[in-house]
C-alpha cells in the first residue's frame, strides 16, 4: 500500500459518500444518471465476485472495502430507481448503456491477461469502468448544468483513479510491478475527466456553479 | 506465480 492508492482509495470512498448524503439529504437524484450508478454497482460486482463464491473472514480491510463498495452502489441505485424514483431524470438520463457494456464485454474476451471466467469478468470490470461515467457526464451536457455537491461527486470520483495513475508509476518504480490492462483503462478514464476538471477549477472552486456550454 | 498475478488493487 503506498499513499497514492490510500488517498484513491479514500477519494473513491468519499465520492460514493458525498453522492448518498446528497440523493439522502436532499431527497433528490436530480442531475445524477442512474445509468452511470448502474454501470458502478456491475463493475463492483464483477470485480469482487470473489467474496461470493468463497466466502472469506472480513478480518482485513480490503475485504470490508470490498463489501462497502458493493453494497454502497446498490443502495444508491435502490434510492435512484425505487426510493426516489419520482425524482430520477430519466430523460435526460438518456445515453445508451448497452454501448457502452457490449464493447467493454467485447473487448474483455479479446484483451485479457488470462482466458478464465473470473479474469474475464475482471477485466470486464475495468473496461466498464474507463466509460461508466460517460452517461453521468452526458445528462449534465443535456441539462447544461450540474449542482455543485454533484460537481464535488464528480471530482472526487475522477480523482480516485488519478491518484491510482500516480499509484501504478510509484508501485513500476519501486515495485516493479505493473498491471498494463489497468493503467491503460485508468489513463483513459482519467482523460474523460479532464473538460471536468478543467471546469471544476475555474469554477467550483471560485464558487461558482458550472453550466454548459461554458 | 499466480498469486503475483493476482490483481492485488480495489
Amino acid at each position: 500500500m503506498n499513499i497514492f492508492r490510500l488517498f484513491g482509495d479514500l477519494s473513491h470512498l468519499a465520492a460514493i459518500a458525498i453522492l448518498l448524503l446528497k440523493i439522502w439529504k436532499t431527497r433528490s437524484c436530480a442531475g445524477v444518471s442512474g445509468k452511470t450508478q448502474l454501470l458502478f454497482a456491475v463493475c463492483f460486482i464483477t470485480r469482487y465476485i470473489d467474496l461470493f463464491l468463497h466466502f472469506v473472514s472480513l478480518y482485513n480491510t480490503e475485504k470490508v472495502m470490498k463489501l462497502i463498495y458493493i453494497s454502497a452502489s446498490v443502495f444508491t441505485c435502490y434510492l435512484i430507481f425505487f426510493k426516489f424514483k419520482a425524482t430520477y431524470d430519466g430523460n435526460h438520463d438518456s445515453m445508451r448503456a448497452e454501448f457502452l457494456i457490449v464493447p467493454a464485454a467485447g473487448l474483455a474476451c479479446l484483451i485479457n491477461t488470462k482466458f478464465d471466467a473470473i479474469e474475464i469478468l475482471w477485466t470486464f470490470s475495468i473496461y466498464l469502468e474507463a466509460v461508466a461515467i460517460l452517461p453521468q457526464l452526458f445528462l449534465i451536457s443535456k441539462t447544461g448544468e450540474a449542482e455543485t455537491i454533484t460537481s464535488h461527486y464528480l471530482f472526487a470520483q475522477g480523482s480516485y483513479r488519478a491518484l491510482y495513475i500516480l499509484n501504478w508509476i510509484y508501485r513500476y518504480h519501486y515495485e516493479s510491478h505493473v498491471d498494463t490492462i489497468a493503467i491503460v483503462a485508468g489513463v483513459v478514464q482519467t482523460i474523460l475527466y479532464c473538460d471536468f476538471f478543467y471546469l471544476y477549477i475555474t469554477k467550483v472552486v471560485k464558487g461558482q456553479k458550472i453550466v454548459l456550454p461554458a | 506465480s499466480p498469486a503475483d498475478e493476482k490483481h492485488d488493487e480495489l
